[in-house]
């Protein structure tokens, strides 16, 4: 563990519990992408498989909960809980992100480290995780005045994995084995989506002023 | 091992 993998983790976890409060609180999901908290819960449903097998540390195994009951937690206010539903805006929230499922599972059966069924799922976690993103960030473009949890969430988990990239630059300087190409180009790709919004978010930040992105 | 090692991130 290093300290750019510790900031990662905490900024991820951060971005998960500003969710949270702003749907458990103000009983609201105005402006949050349904479609990306679907991506995201079965991003971490491919990706923790091996979580009550492959003990690694308490820490790791308590985060990975963490990650998987918010995000399922998530989906279930968004699609059942009945006066947070009422605030989702599904007309709007219309990226096909089924398009997005299947290319990263053929993908993941294409390229992969190990043609075996936990590796091709791992891998597939990876490549769904690059890309979740996308609806939300349509969704935001189509948003008028985005509230600042919002805009907050995105920043937050857009941040976590550029994080990680530092944590993999420092890993591959100190591990002599550590090189893992397919989870750096993904979490790469990951990061550069985010560029836009990170450069309007700063603008809003600097001018202090609403988050706004052009159409 | 190694692999279940490098399988350390979240």
């Amino acid at each position: 563990m290093n300290i750019f993998r510790l900031a990662g983790d905490m900024t991820h976890l951060f971005s998960v519990l500003v969710l949270l409060l702003k749907i458990h609180t103000i009983k609201s999901c105005a402006g949050v992408s349904l479609k990306t908290q679907e991506l995201y819960a079965l991003v971490f449903a491919a990706r923790y498989l091996d979580i009550f097998t492959n003990y690694i540390s308490l820490y790791n195994t308590v985060m990975k909960l963490i990650f998987l009951g918010s995000s399922f937690s998530i989906v279930w206010y968004m699609r059942y809980h009945k006066i947070v539903r009422r605030s989702y805006d599904k007309d709007q929230d219309t990226f096909r992100h089924y398009f997005l499922i299947l290319p990263c599972l053929l993908l993941a059966l294409l390229i992969n480290e190990k043609f075996t069924f936990k590796e091709v799922m791992w891998t597939f976690s990876l490549y769904l995780e690059a890309v979740a993103i996308l609806p939300q960030l349509v969704l935001l473009q189509r948003t008028r005045n985005i509230d600042n949890l919002t805009g907050q969430y995105v920043f937050l988990l857009g941040a976590y994995r550029a994080l990680y990239i530092l944590n993999w630059v420092y890993r591959y300087f100190t591990e002599p084995h550590f090189v893992h190409w397919i989870t750096w180009v993904s979490g790469l790709v990951q990061t550069l989506l985010y560029a836009d919004f990170f450069y309007y978010y700063f603008q809003s930040w600097k001018n202090n002023q609403k988050l706004h992105l052009p159409a | 091992i190694k692999n279940q090692v490098d399988k350390d991130e979240l």
